[in-house]
């Protein structure tokens, strides 16, 4: 099944 | 301080029914250019982000930014209290600890005032980049909605696939598979049921159906909905409202198959 990346893998912390 | 008057309470109560389930404690970020929310659920897969401009109230004042820590199942319940109607009046002092919200009803000569605890929430707070789309999808939200709604009886994600043919939104599961092919298409007499689809490249994204499901709880909001896809970059579901204000998601995509 395909794997849920979360938004940490493209959204920054600012 | 802060004094925000809307002229329809619904507007709020379909913007806090929208996100509800999606995340519970969250900071309403006031400003003069207005009221900003933006909050990630517990996984971290999905994210909303509201901005309510400053020209949907009149009037508007806030004086210095305030940022307001609000149980979001806490509002639901004051906001059950007020008609679709009503005209709805938000107010706060500098560094509150209540928020207070005033109902008027147009016609009869009711006035409701509520005041709910604020919360301390230190959320962090995500950077979105600006992003050039490969894929922007404009179409009418509650056909956006039954898409969803109708293949998620099949599989727990879809992939949504654009090219110039149109837009394909596939799925499979343990009871067989289903898809969806949209193409452009322009509707005269009611350009609220246009499709729009500008490609600059074809791009293919797998998602969980269950948030996209979720997120669909705003359809109320916007007879369009825009869907923006890039490669390797989580999908923005936009519902825009009144005055340039939004209703944005971003959700994470799946990997690999």
């Amino acid at each position: 099944a395909p794997f849920q990346t979360d938004l940490y893998n493209y959204f920054i912390k600012s | 301080m802060l004094e925000a008057r809307l002229e329809q309470a619904n507007l709020l109560k379909k913007v806090v029914d929208a996100i509800k389930d999606l995340v519970q404690d969250c900071n309403f970020d006031c400003n003069d250019s207005g009221i900003a929310l933006q909050a990630m659920d517990n996984s971290h897969v999905a994210l909303v982000s509201m901005m309510l401009k400053s020209e949907s109230f009149s009037p508007f004042r806030c004086d210095r930014n305030i940022a307001l820590g609000i149980n979001l199942t806490s509002l639901t319940k004051v906001l059950r209290c007020a008609a679709n109607e009503d005209i709805l009046t938000l107010k706060a002092e500098d560094a509150p600890d209540v928020v207070n919200l005033v109902f008027e009803s147009a016609e009869s000569d009711r006035l409701s005032e509520y005041d709910i605890k604020l919360m301390d929430i230190d959320q962090e707070h995500l950077g979105i980049p600006e992003t050039e789309y490969a894929a922007t999808i404009s179409m009418p939200s509650a056909e956006f909605q039954k898409i969803c709604r109708d293949l998620m009886a099949l599989s727990e994600s879809v992939s949504i696939e654009c090219t110039k043919e149109g837009v394909k939104f596939a799925c499979s599961g343990d009871i067989g598979s289903g898809s969806v092919t949209l193409r452009s298409h322009t509707n005269v007499e009611k350009p609220q049921l246009n499709v729009e689809i500008d490609l600059s490249e074809p791009v293919a994204l797998t998602f969980s159906l269950k948030y996209l499901v979720n997120f669909c709880k705003a359809s109320g909001l916007s007879e369009q909905v825009r869907l923006c896809l890039s490669n390797e970059v989580p999908l923005l579901v936009e519902y825009a409202l009144s005055n340039n204000s939004y209703l944005r998601f971003y959700l994470a995509p799946k990997i690999g198959d």
